[in-house]
């Protein structure tokens, strides 16, 4: 996944 | 957004409220550990170092938020707080917690998934997440008796982690391409350093007696 899709967690 | 993301968001969120009303309403913070508090600030600190410069969604800017502002304003409680500070049991809290940062450091500079400040830091805090609740688990073996909301406060913690997990499998499997090893790998260890604590905390339910981890 892309950097965004990888940190859209919390 | 799947059902399970937003349920481990909704047991995190309780449980920091829990313990918010603990302190806040009972001006105690009996049974909580403040070196694992301070991890978690720790952990939000340097996980949300994005809070400005990526944005995802208003909801998760409020949340990041939230957490960010809890954590802190927990530690400043313990620490600070004229009454509740002298509830802390600071005998039984011991745990060196700051050597548990340095292996996280190191971990997070040699295996990440980009060498970049930010990424190295986010990967941290992963890292360090997984394991900030050790201090509290020692801390529960210790005074043994553990009150109503320190029991809750720590099984909706373990909640939380066991949401994720679903949360993973569900986009695992719905999405393309989703395939992240170093959350998974720190977030199933998270979730199984919860499992003694998942057992007697079951058991006592069940039994309908009070919460007691044996000696």
């Amino acid at each position: 996944g892309t950097e965004a899709e990888a940190h859209d967690e919390l | 957004m799947n059902i399970f993301r937003l349920a481990g968001d909704m047991t995190h969120l309780a449980s920091v409220l829990v313990l918010l009303l603990k302190i806040h309403t009972i001006k105690s913070c009996a049974g909580i550990s403040l070196k694992t508090q301070e991890l978690f600030a720790i952990v939000f600190l340097t996980r949300y170092l994005d809070l400005f410069t990526n944005f995802i969604s208003i909801y998760n800017t409020i949340m990041k938020l939230i957490f960010l502002g809890s954590s802190f304003s927990i530690v400043w409680y313990i620490r600070r707080h004229r009454v509740v500070r002298r509830s802390y049991d600071k005998d039984q809290d011991t745990f060196r917690h700051f050597f548990l940062m340095w292996p996280c450091l190191i971990l997070a500079i040699f295996i990440n998934e980009k060498f970049t400040l930010k990424e190295v830091m986010w990967t941290f805090s992963i890292y360090l997440e997984a394991i900030a609740i050790l201090p509290q688990l020692v801390m529960l073996q210790r005074t043994r008796n553990i009150d109503n909301l320190t029991g809750q406060y720590i099984f909706l913690l373990g909640a939380y982690r066991a949401f994720y997990i679903l949360n993973w499998i569900y986009r695992y499997f719905t999405e393309e391409h989703y395939v992240h090893w170093i959350t998974w790998v720190a977030g199933v260890i998270q979730t199984l350093l919860y499992g003694d604590f998942f057992y007697y905390y079951f058991q006592s339910w069940k039994n309908n007696v009070k919460l007691e981890l044996p000696a």
